[in-house]
């Protein structure tokens, strides 16, 4: 019997296997459509995959989105999971992305930190870093979202080994972090960088390692309202916005910094629900409402680089 | 496996500046082995932290003895975390 993608229970959490497993489904259902593109090994060995979003042309210009880089944040991935999907059946129905995808590329990587997810399935579920060994120490791991070459050891980054917040020992020194690194460099036309995490109920954008306002601030200012805004008409889910620095804390190598310092403008940061009560543990019931009302918010940002080419 | 058996998650309430430095000072204490979901970084934004089991009392006291506001987002950590393993298998059944 075929496997279809439309079997997949979204409503639940999956592990790796699943998730790749499904990843495969997804691209014989949609042949013209998605395909599936290696970009690199984890530190343990385990294919770094994105799915791509395609309907033809080359170096198109593209929207790079990645969910689960702190991988004890499962409502992540799972949002990638439904969100992947989402895209695959509204294009040729909703006239948003069809659109979109008509003149721009999106690729998705959905388990962003896969030595990580695995690990918190078999070992520690509250696991968030990388799974790489560090010279002189016996604590394992570095945080991905301040191993970037922005900001590199500044405030709200550590340089313990132990803690939760290791940048690492250099700029991009993670595996998982040199791949989407050289994937975006390579590409040389991504005009927008979405990375999703959670949980707090954020929409952030550059800077972190600093609170200078970027050149762009007031345009991802409005833009981060209104989808903030379009995200809460459906559950009435609040969110607040800003600038990583002004919003949370001055957070020194994170993504979308780096992002932003190549001159990919559209550069954002998802903090999705929910705002503490179970956190990283939020409850497999709201995968489904999360990931809905987060769809209007990458919608919103989606369509916003389509209609301001630069 | 790693258990959480007694884990709990606060969620401290900061009033001012000097009770965010405090919460980092309690950020840079190591033996306590705190895990901060979120961290302290200005008076109106919550502070969430996993304390495991040995560290509670400690913590709680010295919240107390600072009068800084808290309360308890997770009673047990093992617990929610065997429901959703639960969930998982039910799903997968």
């Amino acid at each position: 019997v075929k496997r279809s993608s439309r079997a997949f229970d979204f409503s639940s959490y999956h592990t790796l296997d699943e998730i790749y497993s499904w990843m495969d489904t997804l691209v014989e259902d949609h042949p013209g459509l998605v395909s599936k593109i290696r970009i690199g090994q984890s530190y343990e060995g385990r294919d770094l995959l994105v799915l791509k979003f395609s309907t033809g042309g080359s170096a198109r210009p593209a929207i790079w989105v990645d969910t689960g880089i702190h991988s004890r944040e499962w409502i992540s991935q799972a949002t990638g999971v439904w969100t992947a999907n989402k895209i695959a059946e509204e294009y040729g129905r909703d006239p948003s992305v069809t659109a979109l995808l008509d003149n721009m590329d999106v690729f998705l990587e959905i388990i962003a930190n896969p030595d990580g997810f695995v690990f918190t399935h078999s070992s520690d579920r509250m696991w968030r870093k990388t799974r790489s060994p560090n010279t002189g120490s016996t604590c394992l791991g570095v945080d991905p979202n301040r191993n970037w070459d922005a900001g590199f050891g500044g405030d709200g980054s550590s340089g313990d080994p132990c803690s939760d917040i290791y940048h690492g020992p250099f700029p991009h020194s993670e595996r998982e972090v040199k791949a989407i690194v050289d994937f975006i460099r390579g590409h040389g036309n991504v005009k927008s960088v979405i990375s999703i995490h959670s949980y707090s109920q954020m929409l952030l954008f550059p800077y972190g390692y600093t609170s200078v306002p970027s050149p762009d601030y007031q345009e991802m200012n409005e833009l981060a309202k209104k989808a903030v805004s379009d995200l809460a008409a459906v559950y009435g889910t609040k969110y607040t916005f800003g600038s990583i620095a002004d919003t949370i804390y001055t957070a020194a190598g994170t993504t979308v910094d780096w992002a932003y310092d190549q001159g990919v403008k559209y550069s954002f940061t998802l903090e999705l629900r929910d705002t503490g009560r179970h956190g990283f543990l939020l409850p497999s019931s709201q995968i489904l409402p999360t990931a809905t009302e987060t769809w209007q918010a990458l919608l919103d940002i989606m369509v916003h680089v389509l209609e301001h080419p630069y | 496996l790693e258990t959480f058996v007694g884990h709990q998650v606060l969620r401290i309430k900061t009033r001012n500046e000097e009770e965010v430095r405090q919460l980092q000072l309690l950020e840079s204490l190591e033996h306590l082995e705190l895990d901060f979901w979120i961290s302290p970084s200005a008076p109106a934004l919550p502070v969430d932290v996993r304390i495991p089991a040995a560290s509670v009392q400690s913590v709680k006291a010295f919240l107390e003895s600072q009068g800084i506001e808290y309360s308890v987002l997770i009673e047990d950590l093992q617990k929610l975390l065997d429901e959703e393993k639960e969930a998982m298998a039910r799903s997968r059944r």
